[in-house]
């Protein structure tokens, strides 16, 4: 699973 | 940030900002599909719930607070401004099928079950088919106005971009993310029909008109 900072695109 | 996902994003607000400012100055939104413009409403509102409890940076809260933003007012234009010239006749695909399988997916296929996270998984899938409204009346009418067809053309290259920007990051950051990487080919694969007539016609200086 990705960590948090990955939802950093649009 | 990269080049790719910057004219991506670049890109996706032109598309848009076209759009309201098309319908706008010709007080008119022919030719426009109201139910993609709700489904893309539903989009950025499902996605951009953390706009104010994650803060990443201020071109981020920007850009999601302006998507939101004109996409209500382009949905509110249609709707209730210039809802006389609202062609509902045509734009007649059903959004509940698309939106209740994409739910249930979302619920089904995501990196993790919590509110959020499922709610943005149903936001990255609604995306990748919320354009089918707008080709289907578009195939209805049989041809599409020329700044629609910008519109169309923006929106369709801003996710290509990014399909980029997503190699650029597995190569030079290891990142991936393959739900958005999926669901952004198909959405992008919707366009390819489109983006044919709009390279051989519209760039031409022709009208696009799909062959009866």
């Amino acid at each position: 699973p990705l960590d948090e900072e990955a939802k950093d695109e649009l | 940030m990269n080049i790719f996902r910057l004219v991506g994003d670049l890109s996706h607000l032109l598309a848009i900002l076209l759009l309201l400012w098309k319908i706008w100055k010709t007080r008119s939104c022919a030719g426009v599909s109201g139910k993609s413009q709700i489904m893309f409403g539903l989009v950025y509102i499902t996605r951009y719930l953390d706009l104010f409890t994650n803060f990443i940076s201020i071109y981020n809260t920007t850009m999601k607070a302006i998507f939101i933003a004109v996409a209500i007012a382009t949905i509110y234009l249609i709707y209730f401004k210039f809802k006389a010239t609202y062609d509902s006749n045509h734009d007649t695909f059903r959004m509940e099928f698309l939106i209740v399988p994409v739910g249930g997916l979302a619920f089904l296929v995501n990196h993790d079950f919590t509110a959020l996270e499922i709610l943005w998984t149903f936001s990255i899938y609604l995306e990748s088919v919320a354009i089918l409204p707008q080709l289907f009346m578009i195939s209805k009418t049989g041809e599409a106005e020329t700044i629609t067809s910008h519109y169309l053309f923006a929106l369709g290259s801003y996710r290509a971009l990014y399909i980029v920007n997503w190699v650029y990051r597995y190569y030079f950051e290891g990142f991936f993310d393959l739900i958005a990487i999926v669901a952004g080919c198909v959405q992008t694969i919707l366009y390819c029909d489109f983006f044919y007539l709009y390279v051989t016609k519209v760039m031409h200086g022709k009208k696009l008109s799909l062959p009866a």
